[in-house]
């Protein structure tokens, strides 16, 4: 799954996400990547965000639109992040899962959950400093 | 690190990245920019995870979900359960672009796409397949039923619901190519 965020020079920002789901699925299951607030969501007025992982499970909790109402309530994206992943993981303590935030100023963040052969989250970012796609990372 | 303009995805998928971000350079929207860049993403078929030839389904068709959401308006385009049509993003943006709805599903959403120009072909690959045959060699093996027979841990369907419940929820092994 690719989850992606694009926010302009003057603020407009954009959220969307494209995968062919969990391998192996019933036929008919939709993951919660075509689901607005779950997969991901955008708020030019707060910012936006992207989920990854167990979709499942994740389209449950509503992520990546309680990230963006973090970040609305000044939190800062990684903490935004950390908090909705947190929210899962006390009902799901193994799920699989990562989210990125950023804000409508452009500062961003990512979490992840830890589990057996996942412990560390890569995304990658572009903006006008680096001008090209850097790989990021976060710790689970 | 706060610097506008700003592409963010998750996982390491840096050419859809360039993509997004030479869209925005050229003057693109942000909707254009994530656009591109998630379609680029469908055409690298990315980690195995994203477009045509992924993640097959229990009779082996590999179906699409992708959603685009635009920040200023609240307007939401997505397709689901998407079947033989390979720029998923590029349905979504037509759902958002083309009809009051949010989410198109299934067949009827892969008539509307055909309807709206996109190509219908066949999304199945030689990867796909073979990842569909390993499965069925291994028993059908991760599968995703419960509480029917026969015993879905053990053995391929077809299942019938079983009389009695196992309560509990199993924790499933982690495959991180295989995620929404």
């Amino acid at each position: 799954t690719i989850g992606m965020i694009a926010i302009d020079e003057d603020g407009h920002v954009a959220a969307g996400t494209s995968t062919n789901g969990a391998r192996h699925k019933v036929p008919g299951r939709v993951g919660d990547s075509p689901i607005a607030g779950a997969g991901a969501y955008a708020d030019s007025s707060a910012g936006a965000a992207a989920a990854t992982g167990n979709g499942d499970i994740m389209m449950r909790f509503l992520p990546s639109y309680l990230a963006v109402e973090l970040m609305r309530a000044r939190a800062d994206p990684s903490a935004a992040c950390k908090t909705a992943i947190s929210r899962i993981k006390r009902h799901y303590p193994e799920f699989f899962g990562a989210l990125i935030c950023a804000n409508a100023t452009g500062h961003y963040g990512a979490a992840c959950n830890k589990v057996p052969g996942f412990s560390q989250f890569h995304y990658m970012v572009s903006d006008s400093k680096s001008n090209i796609p850097l790989l990021k990372s976060v710790d689970c | 690190h706060a610097s506008l303009p700003l592409v963010i995805n998750t996982w390491p998928f840096g050419d859809a990245t360039a993509a997004a971000w030479s869209s925005l350079q050229a003057g693109g929207s942000v909707l254009d920019a994530v656009e591109k860049g998630c379609a680029r993403c469908e055409a690298d078929q990315c980690d195995g995870s994203v477009g045509y030839g992924g993640s097959p389904d229990e009779t082996g068709e590999t179906t699409l979900d992708a959603m685009i959401m635009n920040g200023d308006t609240m307007e939401v385009g997505a397709v689901a359960d998407l079947r033989r049509i390979k720029n998923a993003i590029g349905v979504a943006r037509a759902v958002m672009e083309h009809t009051y709805h949010t989410l198109l599903v299934g067949e009827s959403a892969s008539v509307f796409a055909e309807n709206m120009g996109f190509i219908a072909e066949d999304l199945t690959t030689n990867k796909s397949r073979s990842i569909y045959s390993q499965w069925l060699k291994g028993n059908c093996q991760p599968n995703y039923r419960k509480n029917v027979f026969p015993d879905p841990s053990k053995y391929c369907g077809p299942y019938k619901p079983r009389a009695t419940r196992k309560p509990g929820r199993r924790a499933r092994r982690t495959n991180i190519h295989s995620h929404d």
